[in-house]
């Protein structure tokens, strides 16, 4: 799923 | 990185940094909200906690020590060190009623149900009404300094960017995140009456007046 990518917002 | 993020985290920052500023050279927290700083370092600290499992790049990891570290400067000026200036009978607004029904959302709706996902999906849903208090506040006492509504408005407006910043994800991506979304919709959306006072009131008066 795309929402799963790594969190690399703040 | 695109550039509605950056100026996004850009304004968050200001806002950060205005309001920090703010209290530290007038003394005072008259007119601040303890109860949403409060709310904003629980934000953050439920949200960067991969602070310890995984680095991302040096902007990432120092932007979140940053806003971490004013959060907590600003909760302590408010309570310890100005505690003598903090307005806590306007201050008045009922957190509990955000923090459980958030924190029970979260636990129902997320990506996956791991630790980290459901702090992080907790982080998101409270930072979307983590300013409710706030604005209560303002409503209450009727009015907000200059300074306040700068604060509010850079605050209201790194949000927004960050909607634009999903479509632009999106767009060019493929990257969707539905409860950031969602959340950032609802996050913006409060702000919007604050949006419309702030543009129309701007510049004519010192005290800008709020209607309850």
């Amino acid at each position: 799923k795309k929402a799963n990518q790594t969190k690399d917002e703040l | 990185m695109n550039v509605f993020r950056l100026t996004g985290d850009l304004s968050h920052l200001a806002a950060i940094i205005i309001l920090l500023l703010k209290i530290w050279k007038s003394r005072s927290c008259a007119g601040i909200s303890g109860k949403s700083q409060i709310l904003f370092a629980v934000v953050f600290t439920t949200r960067y906690l991969d602070l310890l499992t995984s680095f991302i790049s040096l902007y990432n990891t120092s932007m979140k020590l940053i806003y971490i570290g004013c959060a907590y400067a600003t909760v302590y000026l408010i309570y310890v060190k100005f505690r003598a200036t903090y307005d806590g009978n306007h201050d008045s607004f009922r957190v509990e009623f955000l923090v459980v029904p958030v924190g029970g959302l979260a636990v129902l709706i997320n990506h996956n149900f791991s630790l980290m996902e459901i702090l992080w999906t907790f982080s998101i849903y409270l930072e979307s009404v983590a300013i409710l208090p706030q604005l209560f506040m303002i409503s209450k006492t009727g009015e907000a300094e200059t300074i306040t509504t700068h604060y509010l408005f850079c605050l209201g407006l790194y949000r927004a960017l960050y909607l634009l910043n999903w479509i632009w994800r999106y767009y060019f991506e493929g990257f969707l995140d539905m409860i950031a979304i969602f959340a950032g919709l609802v996050q913006t959306v409060l702000y919007c009456d604050f949006f419309y006072l702030y543009v129309t009131k701007g510049g004519k008066d010192r005290k800008k007046v709020m209607l309850p």
